[in-house]
């Protein structure tokens, strides 16, 4: 089996950056 | 006691009656059946007889499961239906499930039927909250799952609000944000939006992708106790048995590959994991109730076989099935170039 998420691995790092401002305080 | 009564009476009834058949409902995740089923049925012949209504040839990886008290049970083939401990009321009901899962999706999962059924599954389950899924990856997920659902993404007829009736992200999830609705759809759909030509299986089968990386998928687990009477949770999946504090479902404190058993074995509640390596101490523990042992132990020798199995390589009947999705696909292909 390769890297976890291996091609996606981008996507999820631009997607949880994306979300990251609009973190609740407690989240 | 009533109860216990009541349901052998509904047995006895059962099996009297002149027509000799009973009614099983099979759910399935997108459907609902029926069936006049014979008493003298057993588990194999219900079992096939969805499979072939189903049009599923994968079948090794399903069972039929029933609710049993507080937990499920599977229905076992080389045992007639009715002398299950199943609620006897009619339609007895059956959920048509998948019972043990690929350890590669892509490389076992042939036919479309099945892929598509393990979508259904495993979708229910993140969204479900049963297999924890991190935030982006519910983004990502939730934008292959509309990609299957709606095909190609087009602005004229997908207008701001065309996803506000879908479930696509678990609770858990939207409550860690400060975020719209809108502001959801908004995210999901710029990635839906890059999934462009993706048909309805390969965007279910890169969903799969993802999801079978998830730490949760398709591992069973069960509250045990070791020997000196510590809560510990038993995991067990496609690769092996793993140990995980009740607190960390995630990662497991131990795990034991399939290839490094070499027995496991229960007498009355007292279950215990011999290592190959003798020089490994065997791991004993204690599950709630015997009930919860011979599902563990199903689990385990189901498990362990399609291990084995994977590592002989492809048998005929799949080598087939393999040659003919390919053809198919190709088919499929040359014909959305054409249009």
């Amino acid at each position: 089996a390769g890297p976890k998420f291996g091609p996606y691995q981008k996507a999820l790092r631009e997607i949880r950056n994306s979300l990251l401002p609009f973190a609740n305080e407690t989240g | 006691m009533a109860r216990a009564l009541a349901s052998r009476m509904g047995l006895s009834a059962l099996k009297r009656k002149q027509t000799k058949s009973f009614s099983v409902r099979i759910v399935t995740m997108d459907a609902e059946m029926e069936f006049s089923c014979e008493v003298k049925w057993k588990g194999k012949d219900l079992f096939d007889l969805v499979c072939r209504t189903v049009g599923l040839r994968e079948s090794w990886f399903f069972g039929l499961q029933y609710n049993i008290k507080d937990t499920v049970a599977w229905l076992k083939m080389d045992k007639k239906v009715l002398d299950h401990d199943v609620c006897k009321e009619e339609p007895i009901t059956f959920n048509f499930l998948a019972k043990f899962y690929p350890e590669n999706a892509e490389e076992e999962l042939v036919q479309e039927i099945t892929q598509h059924l393990f979508f259904l599954q495993v979708k229910k389950e993140i969204l479900d909250e049963e297999i924890y899924c991190p935030p982006e990856a519910s983004v990502l997920l939730a934008s292959y799952a509309v990609q299957a659902k709606y095909g190609d993404y087009d602005p004229t007829a997908h207008k701001p609000g065309f996803l506000a009736r879908e479930e696509l992200l678990p609770k858990r999830v939207i409550n860690l944000y400060q975020m719209t609705p809108e502001m959801w759809e908004e995210r999901i759909a710029a990635w839906y939006a890059e999934h462009r030509g993706r048909t309805r299986d390969e965007a279910e089968m890169e969903y799969l992708k993802i999801a079978q990386d998830l730490e949760m998928y398709g591992v069973n687990y069960f509250f045990i106790r070791n020997k000196k009477g510590t809560s510990l949770l038993l995991g067990v999946d496609a690769l092996g048995l793993h140990i995980y504090d009740p607190q960390n479902k995630l990662t497991p404190k131990i795990s034991f590959p399939w290839n490094e058993i070499r027995n496991i074995s229960y007498s009355d509640k007292e279950f215990a994991i011999k290592p190959l390596d003798k020089k490994i101490e065997v791991f004993k523990f204690n599950s709630s109730k015997l009930r919860v042992n011979k599902l563990i132990l199903q689990l385990c020798i189901g498990n362990h076989d399609l291990f084995m199995r994977r590592r002989r390589g492809d048998s005929l009947e799949v080598q087939q099935m393999k040659s003919q999705a390919r053809e198919e696909k190709a088919r499929k292909q040359m014909e959305r170039q054409r249009l």
